[in-house]
C-alpha cells in the first residue's frame, strides 16, 4: 500500500488545486523557505484526519482554508484528496484504490468522504489504524519536531509504541 | 492488551540495539522499562552512550547525537511495527555530513518495504529519491509544483534548484 | 526605568523595520507594544508579513522564516543597544541558501562594531571567518582543538574539514 | 573590547586545559557532531556567571565537571579563564587585560577571580553588566534557542529589550 496522489485545493497556500504523483520508495520534496513544502505535510495529517489546530501550526482549524494575499481573495473552502494503492489489500476494503478526500469550509466543520461516499470522521480513522496508522499519527515527523521524541516523558513515549503496534 | 505492548516493546526495544549501533558505530543504546512490575502503566527510558563515552543524561548529548538518538528510536518502531508510510520534515538540520550518510542508509533501508516522504534542504538526501517535487511560490503567495523527476524517467521540465547545498 | 525601556524600544522597533525588510525584501514588519498606555507593564508583539504574502499569525509561518523573523528582532536588539561580543550556535539550521546568504551579510555588519563567535556546520559561513577553529573528539570522549587558522595569516597545520556541506 | 582567548580546564569534554584564541570580528568554530563546539558556548556562558544548570544542558550545576569516560576518570573540578581586551575601557576597571576565572569542585559551589584576586558572583555580573552583558544573556543564543524568542511571551520580550538596553 502506498500513496499514489495527493491534490490539494485551497488548502492552506495551495489555492489552485494541484495535483502530485507519488511514487512507492522514496520521494523527496524541495524548494525554498515559506514555499509551501511544510504544508504538504500538513495536508497529509489533516486529510487522514488530524483534529488538532495546533498540530496543524494553526490557531483554529479553518486556518488551513487559503486565506488570500494582497494579490487573490481568500477562499470559502479547502479540499485534500489522497488516493492510496491498495492492491496489496492493506487496507481492509474492497478496493485496488482507495481515495479519501476531506473538505472544510469556513465557519463549517469537515466533510469527509471516502471513494466518493461521505463517511465520518470515525470511519476514516478506522479504516487507516487497520493498516498501521493511528490517530497520534507517529508516522508523521513534523518540521522540528525529533527533539519533541526526546523530551517526551515515559509515558509519553509509551504511547507511541503502543500507536505503532 | 498488555500483551500487545509488551511484545511490541521487545521487538522495538531489539530493534533499537541494533539501530543504535549502526548510527553511532562503537556505542550503545538501549531502552528500558521505567516499570516491568506494571505492563500496564509503565513508561519507556533511553539510554544512550555514544562512542568512546560514558552514559549521560539524554540533555548533556549534542544537537546532533540527540537529533540521532531521536531517530533511532523511530527507526526502531518503523521496523518492529512498520506502517505503510512515512513522512519526515527536514529530519537531517543538526547533522554533519557523517551522520546525514547514516541517516540515508536507513531510509533506503526503510524503502524497501514502506514509502517514504521526505522534505528535505539536503542535496546527498535528493540523490536517492526515486521521485521528486519542487515546490515554489513565485512571489505571490500561493504555491506552484514546479517540477517533478521520476527516477529512470526524463523529465520534461528543468529540475529544481536544490534549496540548499 | 520607564524612560529606559521607552527609548529602547522605539530604536528597536526602528532598526526591526529596516533588519526585516532586508531579511525579507518586498516584505514589511514592525514591532508593536500590546499596552502603550501602561509602559511600565506592556509586552512587545511582532507582526511579520513576508513578500507576496498577508499578515498571518507567527505560528503559520514557515521553519526558515520563523529562524528569520527571530534573527530580525534579536539583531534589531543588537543593532538598538550593541553589547561588545555576540556567540551565535547554528542558527542558520532552517535556511535555504538564500536567506543564508541574507543572514551572512548581517553577521559581516555586525562585524563592524562587536564581536562574533559563531558554531557552524555551514561552508558559506566558514568563508566569512576572520579566525577559523575546528574541534574534534578522536573517539575517546575528550575534545581537542585541532586548528587554526587567522585570515592573512599561513595555517601551520591543515584546515579542518569543514563538518557539513 | 572583545574576548581574546579563553581557556578550558576539566569543563565538560575538555579533560585537559585548552586555550582558544579569538579575534575581533568573526571567530568560527566548526567540527563535527557531538565534538565540543557547544560546550565552549556552556563554557561562556557559565565563566560569565549562568546560575542555571538547565541552560547548561545539565541536571545539576556540577554536571559541567568532566565526568570522565571508559579510558579516562572524572576529574574534580572545572575551570574556565576569559581573557578580554579593555584596551577601550568598556569594562569599568583600570586595565587593558581583564581575565575572569570561574572555578567549580565536585560537591562544593563555584569561585570567581577577576585578574586573578577573588571576588563574588555579583562583581563578576556588575563588570560585565556595565559594558551590555546582562545576566540573561541575551548575547549568546543557543542551539535551537531561535524559535524560543518567537515563542516567547510579550512580556518575556520585553524582557529582552529591558536587558539589552
Ligand atoms: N491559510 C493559508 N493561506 C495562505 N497562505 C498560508 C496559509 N497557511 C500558511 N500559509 C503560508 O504558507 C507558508 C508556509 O509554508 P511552509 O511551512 O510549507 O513552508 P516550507 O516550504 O516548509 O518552508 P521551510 O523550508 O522554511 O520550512 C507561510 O508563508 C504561510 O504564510
Ligand atoms: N561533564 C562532561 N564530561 C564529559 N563529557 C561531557 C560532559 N558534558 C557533556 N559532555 C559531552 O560533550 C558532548 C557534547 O558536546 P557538544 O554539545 O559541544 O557537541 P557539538 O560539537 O555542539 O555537536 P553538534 O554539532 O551535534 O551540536 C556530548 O557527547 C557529551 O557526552
Ligand atoms: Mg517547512
Ligand atoms: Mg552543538
Amino acid at each position: 500500500m502506498y500513496v499514489k496522489s495527493l491534490t490539494l485545493k485551497g488548502f492552506k497556500s495551495f489555492a489552485s488545486a494541484t495535483s502530485m504523483r507519488l511514487e512507492p520508495g522514496i520521494t523527496c520534496i524541495v524548494g525554498p523557505n515559506g514555499s509551501g513544502k511544510s504544508n504538504v505535510v500538513d495536508a497529509l495529517a489533516w486529510v487522514m484526519g488530524e483534529q488538532g489546530a495546533k498540530s496543524l501550526r494553526g490557531g483554529k482549524m479553518e486556518d488551513v482554508i487559503f486565506a488570500g494575499t494582497p494579490g487573490r481573495p481568500a477562499l470559502g473552502r479547502a479540499e485534500v484528496t489522497m488516493t492510496i494503492d491498495n492492491t496489496d489489500g492493506a487496507l481492509p476494503i474492497d478496493y485496488t484504490e482507495v481515495t479519501i478526500r476531506r473538505t472544510m469550509f469556513k465557519g463549517g466543520g469537515s466533510e469527509y468522504a471516502i471513494n466518493g461516499t461521505s463517511c465520518r470522521l470515525l470511519d476514516v480513522q478506522e479504516l487507516l489504524s487497520d493498516s498501521g496508522i493511528g490517530r497520534e499519527m507517529h508516522v508523521i515527523v513534523g518540521q522540528g519536531q525529533l527533539d519533541a521524541v526526546l523530551r517526551a516523558t515515559p509515558e509519553e513515549r509509551r504511547g507511541f509504541i503502543e500507536e505503532a503496534a | 492488551v498488555q500483551r500487545v505492548f509488551a511484545e511490541a516493546f521487545e521487538d522495538t526495544a531489539r530493534e533499537f540495539e541494533g539501530v543504535f549501533s549502526r548510527l553511532f558505530p562503537g556505542g550503545e543504546g538501549r531502552l528500558v522499562l521505567t516499570d516491568p512490575e506494571d505492563m500496564l502503566g509503565t513508561g519507556i527510558e533511553v539510554e544512550a552512550r555514544p562512542p568512546g563515552k560514558k552514559i549521560k543524561r539524554l540533555s548533556l548529548l549534542s544537537g546532533g547525537e540527540r537529533s540521532l538518538v531521536a531517530v533511532a528510536l523511530l527507526v526502531s518502531i518503523f521496523k518492529a511495527r512498520p506502517s505503510p508510510f512515512y513522512i519526515m520534515d527536514e529530519v537531517e538540520a543538526a547533522l554533519d555530513d557523517a551522520n546525514l550518510g547514516r541517516l540515508i542508509t536507513l531510509f533506503e533501508e526503510l524503502r524497501d518495504s514502506s514509502q517514504l516522504i521526505v522534505i528535505t534542504h539536503q542535496k546527498r538526501t535528493m540523490e536517492v529519491a526515486d521521485a521528486l517535487y519542487g515546490v515554489s511560490m513565485r512571489g505571490d503567495g500561493v504555491t506552484t509544483v514546479v517540477s517533478q523527476r521520476i527516477r529512470d524517467v526524463q523529465p520534461d521540465e528543468p529540475q529544481p534548484e536544490p534549496a540548499s547545498a
